[in-house]
Order: structure tokens, then sequence, then C-alpha cells
């Protein structure tokens, strides 16, 4: 029984998609079956992958939410690390947005999809674009856990507020267990000031929930995406890599403890 | 008659708040008359300049979208930056995207609240947030022109055709007079291999609607909202402030050479 993983927060470019990729890749190398869905209309996942440039009528993650999805071909593809599978995103999904709310169950439309695939998977993580919208919604509904990435910067701790009492109110009406996994600090320079004291205002916040693994800002993080390879196919021995690969020991350590 | 315009790109993160906030303190320093205006749920730029922890009942920019707003009392109130104003956002406005798809001229209910402001300034920057949705296409309706920040990054480039896309879109049916004024090259490192080629592949789309200033990685600029307060009254000797000078400065030499 898979276990489902959102990767949100509304705060732009805090890292979302590079953590929610390197880090199922690192887990896929460590022998999990993994699968990446991408619910970002920008679909930076999907591209981050390799599979972005497609045949135009390749079917994405848009026609599970709009058809009804209860049974039917999901087009899951496979990536270049073996074990590691993305249902894709494109363009179309920024239509979905305002299509999904005029249909029923419109925040259960993506659910219906994730429990058809969720025993063939350890883990499924979601990437979420930045806002509190219905794709976001419909995300932290079929999720069981929520994995905040959040760069230690001043506008993105102002954003937390608005996230944890979005995820009270999804919890309290469409998914009662739903909780943050974990609070990931992303992007950091551990010599700034702001970065010092922002990160102590987290983990005041958060408590242990904050993973001890920090991904430093390293630019084979931003090369990666480029080449369509997550970064431990790109470069291995890079900071970046080293860093995500340990993040993962963390996740299965607490995954265990659990 | 004021000039209007939307510092807009789909992609998180790339600096169209600190843009919107840095270059009209500029401007307002240079002794012009700026208003800002933030139409993203998030609030980063009433925050960025002091302005967020108001009263509850303290109306916003979320009550012109609502009412009808060709008559009453507009929302505008002071900075700490002589010749500043600005038309604040709350969390309220999260709920305004799905409010304002029932109403009549959806898509032009800013631009009627603009226009009645326009005369009163030299220039309005309106901030939007990191999606495509309704709130952005407000403010490039309202908008007489688009700045376009991107950091030098592979999904911040692969963003662009989407970006152009709209544009295109809203330039046939709802404002004919749009266009990009300028393309704004931010957090910019230049000693990476990452940035040079991007920057190149920018130039080679963009030509010279590209401004020569560029914006470095500063930490100062991610210093300054957290004190509620523009860099060039943070820090104006950080090589932050001095790109953010020099940046008003290249503005309105183009806008004299129009
Ligand atoms: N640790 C890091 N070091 C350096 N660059 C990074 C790091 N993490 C991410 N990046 C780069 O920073 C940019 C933002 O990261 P990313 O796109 O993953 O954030 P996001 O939260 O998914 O953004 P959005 O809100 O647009 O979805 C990207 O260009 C990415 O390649
Ligand atoms: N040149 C810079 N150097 C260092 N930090 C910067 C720079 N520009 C912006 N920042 C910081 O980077 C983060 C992202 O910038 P900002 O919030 O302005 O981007 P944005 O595009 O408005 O994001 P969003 O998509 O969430 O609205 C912020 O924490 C900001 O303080
Ligand atoms: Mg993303
Ligand atoms: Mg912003």
């Amino acid at each position: 029984m898979g276990k489902v993983i959102a990767v949100s927060n509304q705060k732009g470019g805090v890292g979302k998609t590079t953590t929610a990729i390197n880090l199922a890749a690192s887990l896929a190398f460590a022998d999990k079956r993994v699968l990446l869905v991408d619910m970002d209309p920008q679909g930076n996942m999907t591209s981050g992958v390799g599979r972005k440039d497609r045949d135009k009528d390749a079917q994405t993650v848009y026609d599970c939410l709009i058809a009804d999805s209860t049974s039917g071909y999901i087009p899951v593809i496979e990536t270049d690390v073996h074990g590691l599978f993305v249902l894709p995103a494109d363009r179309q999904l920024t239509g979905a947005e305002i299509e999904m709310a005029a249909l029923p169950q419109r925040e259960f439309r993506l659910k219906q999809t994730i429990d058809r695939l969720r025993d063939s998977y350890d883990y499924i993580f979601i990437d979420t674009p930045p806002s509190l919208g219905l794709l976001t919604l419909n995300a932290l509904v079929a999720s069981d856990a929520v994995i905040v990435p959040l760069n230690a910067e001043y506008f993105a701790l102002e954003g937390l507020a608005d996230l944890v009492g979005t995820l009270r109110r999804v919890q309290s009406s469409l998914n009662p267990g739903l909780d943050i996994l974990g609070v990931l600090l992303t992007m950091h320079d551990e010599r700034t000031n702001l970065a010092q004291q922002v990160t102590r205002e987290i983990r005041e916040f958060f408590g242990d929930r904050v993973y001890s693994t920090i991904i430093p800002r390293n630019v084979r993080l931003g090369e990666a995406p480029s080449h369509g390879k997550p970064v431990i196919l790109y470069d291995v021995k890079s900071k970046g890599a080293e860093a995500y690969l340990a993040l993962a020991r963390e996740f299965i350590t607490r995954e265990h403890a659990l």
C-alpha cells in the first residue's frame, strides 16, 4: 500500500519541483518503486525528468481530472531512472482549474485516480503549483502527508501561516488524515544572518518535523533540469546530489520509525 | 496621465515582488509619484513596504474587485517612502479568483479601479501572483505594458513561451495596446555557465527589450522585506539597492526615448 505525499508551498520558487524530482529519484536508487505526479500547469516536473516534448496528443494528468476517472487508462510513463515513473502534465492543465470548478466532487478528482495507482508503488509524490487553488486542493485531498520545502527567507516564512491554515481546513473537511510529514530547508546559504534567523524561527514553530538534512544552494541543481535529468543522474558527486541522497536516507529512517 | 505596468511571470520566485517594490521606490526617490497595486493573495508587496498588519477591517484591493468599482472609496495608503503609495492586499484575495469568475466583465474589474487612479500618478506598478489565472489576467487587462523579471535558470526560460502566449491572447481580445516593456534578469550570478547560457538565449529571443541593468543576487534584497522597507531605505549602499537605482535610471531613459 503506497504512501502518497504532496510537495506543497504556495510561495513561488522555493524548490518544490526540485525536491519532488530528486527525493523521488534518490528513493528509486534505493530500490523503491516511485511515481511522480505533475499537478503544475508549468509542467516543470515533467520536463525535469525529460518527458516534456512528447506527442501533442499524448494523454496527461489533465485527462484523468476531467474524464470520469474511476476506470480507463492512466497515462503513467517510465523515466530514465529505473523504478521511477511519471504521470505527466502539459499546458492543458491551466484550463483544468476553471473546468473542474463546475464538476461534481471537484476536490476529489485526482484522488479517484491516485487510489487506483496506490498499490503499484511504494511512494507517490505530487508536485503542486505555487497557489492554493483547486489543483493544489486536489493534491492535498489525494495525499496522506505533505512535505513543505521552503527557502530561509522572509516571504517564505510569512506564507507558512496561510499554508498551515489551508492544511487545517483540508484536514477538518476533506481529508482528516492529512498531516505535515516534514519541512525541508532548501537553497540554504548558512553564512547569511537571514538564513540563521529564519531557520531558528522555523525550528521553533515545527520542532522535529524539520528535516535535519538541509539542501544547500548548488548550481548543479539548477543545471540538471536543462538536461532532463535528476541531479543524481546529472552529477552524482555534486553537493546537491549528496544532499538529496542524504534526505532520502533520513526519509526512510523516519518512515521505519513510524 | 500615468503609465500602468504589470510585473508578471507565472514562474514562481523570480523576483516579481522585489522588482515592483524596489523599482517603484527608486522612481519615487527620483521625484516621481508612484502607486503600487498588490494583486497577489500572498500580500508580499504589502508586507514588503511594511503595511501588512493593519486593522482586520481595513479595506484592500479585494473590495475594489468585488464591489461595483466605478464609484466609491479606493483604499490607497501611504508608505514610508515619500511619493510612494500602495493599494494593499490580504488573504481575502485568495477567494476573489473564484468569486470574480461569476461576475460580469470579470477580466475588467481591476481596470475599472485603475482607470480612476491613473491621472493621480506618474507610474502604477501591479504585482501579480505566480499563475495565469483571473487575478493576473485582470492585471494584464488594466496595464499599458508588462515588465517580466526572470532568473537565468532553465524552468524560468521554459515558462516564457506560456507567458508570451498569454500576452498575445490578451492583446488580441482584451487589451490590444499591451506590450512587453522590458525583460529583467534577476538574482544573477554571472560566474555560472547556466546563467551565461540562459542570458544568451534571452537576449536572442527578446533583443533590446532586455534591460542592460542586471540585478545580482544580494542578501540585502532578501533581508529588506523583513524590515518592511524597500532596499534603498534598508541599505542604500548595498549592491541590490545600487542595481535597482540603476534600473530606475535606465527605465526613465527608455521612457524619454519613446
Ligand atoms: N538547492 C538549490 N540550489 C540552486 N538552485 C536550486 C536549488 N533548488 C532549486 N533550484 C533552482 O531554483 C529554481 C526554483 O526551484 P523550483 O522550480 O524547484 O521551485 P518551485 O517551488 O517548484 O517553483 P514554482 O513555485 O514555480 O513551482 C529552479 O530554477 C531550480 O532549478
Ligand atoms: N536579487 C536578489 N538577490 C537575493 N534575493 C532576492 C533577490 N530578489 C529577490 N530575492 C529574494 O528571493 C525570494 C523570491 O523573490 P520574490 O518574492 O520577489 O519573487 P516573486 O517572483 O515575487 O515570488 P512569487 O512567485 O512567490 O510571487 C524572496 O525571498 C526575495 O526576498
Ligand atoms: Mg515547481
Ligand atoms: Mg511575489
